[in-house]
């Protein structure tokens, strides 16, 4: 998974 | 994480953290919109589904199991808690919220990053995110007069997501391929319902009396 795969925002 | 989001994601907590003073303050919910509350425990529950499997930061999982069980306990304490559910004003908050459930999840299975689980339920609960203030918003309309702790609550809430659109301008400046357009132009449509809301909350503020609102 890179980055933008994960929502890293709330 | 840059201070925008930082900004946006204490807002949000203080905004929870207002309205479950204001429950357990005063043990009542009166002019609190339940269909609101419910529908933002669905859009945690919808949003979180990675809370086990993908660890971004002991932040990033500490605020989602915050959010979600804030949500529930309110939506719990509305329902069951014998001295709150009380005032709850029935009778007012008939805002048909299903509608606004089905529309969004409609919408996901059409706009989406990507045809997963995961991705349509993300999409869904930002776009529920939206339009959630609506039944709490007519509520308001239509009792007129808002109570200090409620209208706090409800400008921390709308206040949130403004710097959310920071944020997101801040890192589409910043980061090289940082493109967000469902959050984005979910997150504007959100905080724009909040502008009426906003306008008649600073005029109270400006003129420091009480907060009405046109029925």
């Amino acid at each position: 998974h890179d980055m933008e795969d994960y929502h890293d925002e709330l | 994480m840059n201070i925008f989001r930082l900004a946006g994601d204490m807002t949000h907590l203080l905004s929870i953290l207002v309205l479950l003073l204001k429950i357990y303050a005063t043990k009542s919910c009166s002019g609190i919109s339940r269909k609101t509350q419910e529908l933002y425990a669905i859009v945690f529950v919808a949003r979180y589904l990675d809370l086990f499997t993908d660890f971004i930061s002991v932040y990033n999982t500490f605020m989602k199991v915050v959010f979600i069980a804030s949500s529930l306990a309110i939506v719990w304490c509305m329902r069951f808690h014998p001295m709150v559910r009380r005032s709850y004003d029935r009778e007012l908050d008939t805002f048909r919220h299903y509608f606004l459930v089905g529309a969004s999840f409609a919408l996901a299975l059409i706009l989406h990053e990507k045809f997963t689980v995961q991705e349509i339920f993300w999409a869904f609960s930002i776009y529920l995110e939206a339009v959630a203030i609506l039944p709490q918003l007519v509520l308001l309309q239509r009792s007129g007069n808002v109570d200090n702790l409620t209208g706090q609550y409800i400008f921390f809430l709308g206040a949130y997501r403004a710097f959310y659109i920071l944020n997101w301008i801040y890192r589409y400046l910043t980061e090289p391929h940082f493109t967000r357009w469902i959050a984005c132009v979910s997150g504007v449509v959100q905080t724009a319902l909040y502008a009426d809301f906003f306008y008649y909350y600073f005029i109270s503020w400006k003129n420091n009396s009480k907060l009405k609102l046109p029925a």
